[in-house]
């Protein structure tokens, strides 16, 4: 199976 | 005070078009340099951003920075009752609790403002790196609207393969299995049907084609899209709004669990 990341995991707050 | 006249205000009905269905809330910050958005979908998978320059208005008038909170279902709802031609003008007051569109027929026999309820959204703004990416694939838009529609029938994925023999859309489900290579064409008599890939090294990535078919919403903005690549890192899925602007998406790749 694969998994879906979330973008925050990338992407951090400003 | 805020005052944002776009004579092409068409443009404004594709881009709303093309965000309603990812994005429900979401804050517009107008500033000297132009209207824009960031923006997740609700599962915190996506994220879009938009850049309409303050040159690409016929007027702009901002006098300070402003945040404006819109439910974009019912923005889109107001923009499509502007007609494709129409001349669209953004207005709203620094303390009012709502925003005016007026739209203007062409020829000016026609004038309307329909006036909607701002909200109050707290967004988390997130920092996108600049990235260098292992490739970059420019091809058409119709074309990768198309790929994404017809690989949906088949499976949920999309893994996409760029190599130096071209770029590669496959996926797989109950029925069976798919695979879509366009090669590179320059297309010179016609560049917007040519397709063009930059590439450093290889990379394949697997992406959920429900969201990539999301973004492709965004079609009618651009006869070209350009989708940036590297691996375990999320892909740009980039439309340019005319001379104007941009509206990317972002969307991290599945992980092999």
């Amino acid at each position: 199976g694969s998994k879906q990341p979330m973008i925050t995991r990338f992407f951090g707050k400003v | 005070m805020l005052e944002l006249r776009l004579v092409q205000g068409g443009l404004l009905k594709k881009v709303l078009e093309s965000l309603k269905d990812l994005v429900n809330d979401a804050n517009f910050d107008c500033s000297a340099s132009g209207f824009s958005l960031q923006a997740m979908d609700s599962s915190h998978v996506a994220l879009v951003a938009l850049l309409l320059r303050s040159e690409g208005f016929e007027h702009y008038r901002c006098d300070r920075n402003l945040s404006l909170g819109m439910n974009l279902n019912n923005m889109a709802k107001m923009l499509k009752c502007a007609a494709n031609d129409d001349i669209v003008t953004i207005k709203a007051d620094d303390a009012s609790d709502s925003v005016t569109f007026m739209f203007e027929s062409p020829n000016q026999d026609k004038i309307a403002d329909f006036e909607m309820k701002l909200m109050d959204i707290d967004s988390e703004h997130l920092g996108i790196p600049e990235a260098e990416f292992q490739a970059i694939v420019r091809m058409p838009s119709a074309e990768f609207a198309r790929i994404c529609k017809d690989l949906s029938t088949i499976g949920d994925t999309v893994v996409i393969s760029v190599t130096k023999e071209g770029v590669k859309f496959s996926t797989r489900g109950d029925i069976g299995t798919a695979n879509i290579v366009c090669r590179q064409n320059p297309s010179i008599d016609k560049p917007e049907e040519a397709t063009i890939i930059e590439m450093e090294e290889p990379v394949s990535l697997t992406f959920a084609l429900r969201y990539m078919n999301s973004f492709t919403k965004a079609t009618p903005l651009a006869n070209q899209v350009t989708i940036s690549l590297s691996a375990d890192l999320p892909v740009v899925v980039e439309y340019r709004v005319a001379e104007m602007g941009y509206i990317r998406f972002y969307l991290a790749p599945k992980i092999e669990e």
